[in-house]
């Protein structure tokens, strides 16, 4: 279901270049829980935010669900994205004027899906923030926030998921029942999952793993 | 060397009341790494910025080496944190128009340490970070910037140390680094270390634990 081809990423800050990854490629298929693992500053991000059609590579494709992402214009990439991705932040990106419960409203209504505070509360309960449905983020605690982001990236049932760190501000409870939530819409309803983590407790739901060490590719361990 | 006394916070929001420490008390004493630890939400980030005086509490006192901070008027206190205390903030709060390096040299102008480039270097050669000294944070990876913030908290060498999970954006090798870094602090030059934290490694090299749940202390299990 990702498809990603000879990825190369050159960053440029005025006159300075950085090489953040280098002939990179990788595949997922659906029904996978795949993770993305590596030392920080590994390029990590910049991989998932190129899969996702948020940057565009200096060299290389990407293909999702059969689709050439790195050919589509603008406006036809953000379509693709708003129907069938769904992303979660490593910082979280909230909206910060809207509640818990708008937040992921917002998602719904940006997909048509009608209900759609009737969705968002469903969402926030399975990520225990019933609750904390009328707070605003300034208002919430960093593992709340990072679960409010979770719960908007899975409305409208996107086919698939990529997640920066999603249980980095979790504790143990709360990062089980995330990785649980992740690992059955993969297992159950044939999503693809791709999770960019530090957290050794993914491991046990991940089902391969690719590893990147100052850009590259260095290993891919098949676990299943 | 931090001595809190019955503490309790209400956040009031418009109509809305919430209790999110109660009756809550803790020591630490100087040379010890001590954790602050408990599920999302359940009041540590709430506790450490109470602790930190950056929060008032609505009941109880704070009192740091000797020095009762509930009392202190506002520049009293402000000045008391610039030369005895290193924040590391959840969100990192590093200042986006300002360099790695800048983010650090601005510690060391503000407590009027002499030779602040010389030592912001050194302090970010310590968190792995020295090539990254001219970058903004826009341009640092999530890691890279966690570790920048913990450099700022350590300019001028603070008697006391509080971190909110410092480690949250680390792999493991860059975790590890930190944790020992901490562990130092306490052990060899007889700093106060005070961390929040849901990262088992930490556990380590902990003294003593408080947990925290739903606002208040549940457990105080002394290790060492
Ligand atoms: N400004 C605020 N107004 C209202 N409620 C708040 C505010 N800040 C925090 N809270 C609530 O207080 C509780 C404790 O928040 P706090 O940030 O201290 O939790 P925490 O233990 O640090 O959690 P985490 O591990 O997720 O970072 C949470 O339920 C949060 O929603
Ligand atoms: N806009 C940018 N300009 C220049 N360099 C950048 C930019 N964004 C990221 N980098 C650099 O590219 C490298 C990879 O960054 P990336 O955010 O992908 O790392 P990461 O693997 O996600 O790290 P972490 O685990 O710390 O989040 C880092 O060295 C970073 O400093
Ligand atoms: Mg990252
Ligand atoms: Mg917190």
């Amino acid at each position: 279901a990702i498809v990603a081809s000879h990825i190369n990423l050159v960053y440029r800050n005025g006159g300075e270049e950085f090489n953040a990854l280098q002939d990179v490629s990788l595949t997922v298929k659906s029904g996978e829980v795949h993770l993305l693992m590596g030392p920080s500053g590994s390029g990590k991000t910049t991989l998932l935010s190129i899969l996702a059609g948020l940057l565009t590579p200096t060299r290389g494709q990407v293909n999702l669900l059969g689709e050439e992402i790195t050919q589509l214009s603008r406006s036809r990439l953000a379509a693709f994205r708003l129907k069938h991705l769904g992303f979660v932040f490593q910082g979280f990106n909230l909206f910060p004027a809207l509640t818990a419960c708008e937040n992921v409203e917002v998602a719904f209504h940006l997909k048509g899906v009608p209900q759609a505070r009737k969705h968002a509360i469903e969402l926030l309960d399975q990520v225990g923030l019933a609750d904390r449905c009328n707070h605003r983020p300034q208002d919430l605690s960093g593992g709340q926030k990072q679960r409010v982001a979770i719960a908007r990236a899975l409305a409208g049932n996107p086919q698939i998921i990529m997640a920066d760190e999603p249980t980095a501000a979790l504790d143990s409870q709360n990062g089980h029942a995330i990785i649980t939530l992740l690992r059955n819409l993969a297992k159950t309803s044939g999503r693809t999952v791709l999770i960019v983590t530090h957290d050794p407790r993914i491991l046990d739901v991940a089902d391969r793993v690719t590893d990147l060490e100052d850009g590259k590719v260095v290993t891919k361990a098949k676990l299943g």
